[in-house]
């Protein structure tokens, strides 16, 4: 539901914050 | 004389010593010299340079060195702190020690509102946000009316923007995250607790014995 959503934690999923994937091998 | 073989060929740059760096960050000596066997691998991923370009971070994060994405260019932009368009290994280090699990979270805090400042002025504002939300929608193929869109700023706006002059300073932002932290999720990377066990080679480039 749009309006129970933070934006910040929408836009805090984007993969380009996934930094995790650097250490993939 | 060539750019491209310029580009292609040129010698790595002698990376800082690991021992200013560990004192600089929460990073052991070792811890360095492991996360210098990743920044090499990144470094050399296209260019061969020793310096990691844009490219060159997207396909770390994406297997794809053109995927476009505001979030990347947004990191990249700020691990790239003097700003002349590629990441050195300093650089490198000093940016991966805020997502450090041990950092602490004023200074993730501070670091995620550069990040989401995108033109720098110093706030958050209204259209920022928009943009930003625009484009993790975007990224993740969700459709969502405009409508929706501006109901979503406008809540988180309402929650964040204290004293309503539509944006959100610093202070603001300092609040509003301690309030809710798990948006700060993304500003802590696990991996690094753990770098020499996941780059153990670190010991042939070496040579530090501690």
């Amino acid at each position: 539901k749009p309006e129970s959503m933070n934006a910040f934690a929408l836009i805090s999923r984007s993969q380009g914050f996934n930094l995790g994937n650097l250490f993939e091998k | 004389m060539g750019c491209a073989s310029s580009k292609q060929f040129k010698r790595a740059p002698h990376h800082e010593d690991a021992s200013i760096l560990a004192k600089e960050t929460t990073f052991s000596v070792n811890e360095v010299e492991a996360l210098y066997v990743l920044f090499e691998k990144i470094s050399y991923s296209i260019f061969k340079d020793g310096l990691i370009h844009k490219e060159e971070f997207q396909l770390a994060l994406f297997k794809n060195s053109n995927r476009k994405n505001l979030f990347a260019d947004r990191i990249f932009d700020l691990f790239d702190l003097k700003r002349n368009g590629v990441i050195e290994f300093g650089e490198f280090v000093r940016s991966l020690h805020i997502f450090h699990p041990d950092t602490p979270m004023e200074d993730k805090i501070a670091f995620a509102f550069r990040l989401y400042d995108l033109r720098g002025t110093g706030s958050i504002e209204r259209e920022e946000l928009k943009e930003m939300v625009l484009a993790i929608l975007n990224e993740s193929d969700l459709l969502l009316s405009d409508d929706a869109v501006e109901q979503i700023v406008d809540q988180t706006f309402q929650q964040a923007d204290l004293n309503g002059d539509g944006r959100i300073d610093v202070d603001e932002w300092k609040a509003f995250a301690s309030k809710n932290p798990a948006l700060l999720k993304n500003m802590t990377l696990p991996y690094l607790k753990d770098i020499t066990m996941a780059f153990p080679s670190f010991v042939l480039y070496s040579g530090s014995g501690d």
